[in-house]
């Protein structure tokens, strides 16, 4: 990155409408607190693996994430002031984009490995023993190196992870639903946080302002990229389990029956 | 939604 030479005004002021919720500094604070701790597989790993052995592993580390997911979630200012239901079906939405995306950020100083956990690392060949995994795991190898291109910063990673959440069902401010229309306010307002702190996080980084500007749209565009890895990773685990390559069970179940057809 | 129910219902520890 340029040295900081110059102080350069953010490029976009923070939204009124935000007034006097909580400044984009403080808010990046509270979602790098509740970053979720490290967690590692605890297995005994024995290569070469098999079909059936990577994709257990590969779903027992998912389920231990998932559960601190739910905790990172309810962490994230804003989204246990929504109801139950939005919450469920926000987490049920992205989850997959949120663990990929943290696996991207573990990576991103790895070329040409996946960082599943400290004690669960994957190079690309390894990916050869399940049917369709190298599609998704080159995706998921592009994504990261382009994040490793722009030299994601911490700040930015967190504020894409929120913005993945609260992105997941779209916020409409004029839209008039059963529980009336402060409900979507909510939901409008804080991604507007966090899109406030993206933006906050990038003016510190001491580019012009239409590096600036071409900084954020290279990080936002990149959201894309992840749903659409996402729902590759979705379509693949389902055909495992209708395979009964591998077991899939507690909360990644529930998680998974989401996002299937055979889902209510 | 068992478990997430659960999960988003409890306080966290």
């Amino acid at each position: 990155l340029p040295p900081m030479e110059l102080s350069l005004p953010p490029l976009v002021q923070p939204s009124q409408s935000n007034q006097p919720f909580m400044s984009p500094e403080e808010f990046i604070s509270r979602i790098m607190e509740a970053e979720p701790p490290e967690i590692y597989l605890m297995e005994d790993l024995k290569k070469p693996f098999t079909q059936a052995s990577m994709m257990m592993s590969l779903t027992n580390l998912a389920d231990k994430e998932l559960v601190l997911m739910i905790s990172w979630a309810k962490k994230i200012p804003g989204f246990v002031e929504l109801s139950l239901a939005d919450q469920i079906h926000l987490l049920k939405c992205c989850w997959l984009e949120i663990l990929m995306l943290g696996l991207m950020w573990r990576s991103v100083d790895h070329p040409g490995k996946l960082i599943f956990s400290p004690d669960f690392k994957l190079s690309r060949e390894e990916g050869q023993c399940v049917e369709g995994i190298m599609e998704i795991f080159d995706m998921l190898l592009a994504a990261t190196s382009r994040f490793r291109e722009l030299k994601l910063q911490r700040e930015e990673y967190v504020c894409l992870k929120a913005m993945i959440l609260l992105n997941s069902i779209l916020c409409n401010d004029n839209c008039s639903t059963a529980a009336g229309l402060p409900k979507k306010n909510k939901l409008c307002k804080n991604l507007d946080s966090v899109i406030d702190a993206l933006v906050w996080a990038i003016s510190k980084l001491g580019l012009s302002t239409q590096q600036q500007t071409l900084r954020l749209g290279h990080l936002t565009m990149l959201l894309s990229h992840i749903r659409h890895v996402s729902n590759k990773g979705m379509d693949h685990l389902s055909t495992m389990k209708k395979k009964n390559v591998v077991l899939v069970y507690n909360l990644l179940l529930e998680m998974l029956d989401a996002n299937t057809s055979s889902s209510s | 939604n068992t478990k997430l129910l659960q999960l988003l219902t409890t306080k966290p520890e």
